[in-house]
């Protein structure tokens, strides 16, 4: 029997949104610590990486590993069906080919049950090793939003280009050149306004647009992004999920550009 | 698209 019942119910549905565009299908690997998921785009350029640990949930049961391999169109239609008010609970019998989704509004009053049909994924997993990044950069994720969004008017890609005084977005195009710096903030009010660059080598990396605008999806999960990145690696996009886990994205860089 | 390298060709298969 799994069970995980989520209070804060829009959390999964902004986890949603966040991959929906990405991937078309994903599993959804669920054990006693929590509910994980891997998955790479059809171009096999990026990785999504979601762990959602169970303390964050209200209630969670996993008497035996389970593996769901889910549509996410279908999942998502379902999770449209919610309220963000409402708890969400995701609930499946060990070795079932469904999973029921329950909606409960806050006061009871309302309680919704989708049964949606899983699929078998024949997912490769990707082992990710631990690695000391050169430059890992905070900054407000709707700041990172605005430069991506920015600069995909200028072309397909964006260097992005870590020193010591701080980061620099670039674009190049037909219509011209765009660059948008970032100093590292002295102070600040609120901590999810800062811009922190922690470099140990700087780094200059190439990265497609259309990747990165779809990561920004992840915008509404957390005030703050982190970037992380070293020579001739994938970036690292990570958002917390408040005291829940997080969603980190991989993207392959641009090389030869 | 050019110049794109794949995200396999990063990390290997478990």
């Amino acid at each position: 029997m799994f069970e995980a019942r989520l209070v804060q119910g829009a959390l999964l549905k902004k986890v949603m949104e966040a991959i929906k565009e990405l991937l078309n299908e994903a599993s959804f690997d669920c054990a006693h610590s929590g509910i994980l998921l891997q998955a790479m785009d059809n171009s096999h350029v990026s990785l999504v990486s979601l762990n959602l640990r169970r303390e964050g949930f209200d209630k969670y049961r996993c008497d035996r590993n389970l593996v769901m391999g889910m549509n996410l169109s279908s999942m998502s239609k379902i999770l449209k069906c919610a309220s963000n008010d409402d708890i969400i609970t995701m609930k499946a019998q060990d070795n079932a080919d469904t999973v029921t989704f329950v909606f409960e509004s806050p006061k009871q009053e309302k309680i919704s049950d989708y049964e949606m049909k899983l699929t078998n994924l024949d997912q490769d997993h990707l082992g990710i090793p631990e690695t000391e990044y050169s430059c890992v950069i905070k900054l407000p994720s709707a700041e990172f939003a605005r430069i991506c969004r920015d600069l995909s008017q200028f072309g397909e890609s964006i260097v992005i280009s870590c020193t010591k005084e701080g980061v620099k977005f670039s674009a190049a195009g037909d219509i011209g050149t765009a660059n948008i710096k970032l100093a590292q903030t002295a102070t600040v009010d609120k901590e999810e306004d800062a811009v922190m660059v922690d470099m140990q080598e700087p780094v200059t990396l190439t990265f497609a647009c259309k990747y990165l605008n779809m990561f920004t999806k992840a915008t509404p999960l957390s005030p703050q992004v982190c970037l992380s990145m070293s020579p001739d690696v994938p970036l690292v996009v990570e958002y917390k999920i408040e005291d829940i886990g997080h969603i980190r994205y991989y993207l392959a860089p641009r090389i030869g550009d | 698209m050019a110049g794109q390298s794949k995200i396999s060709s990063f990390f290997s298969s478990k």
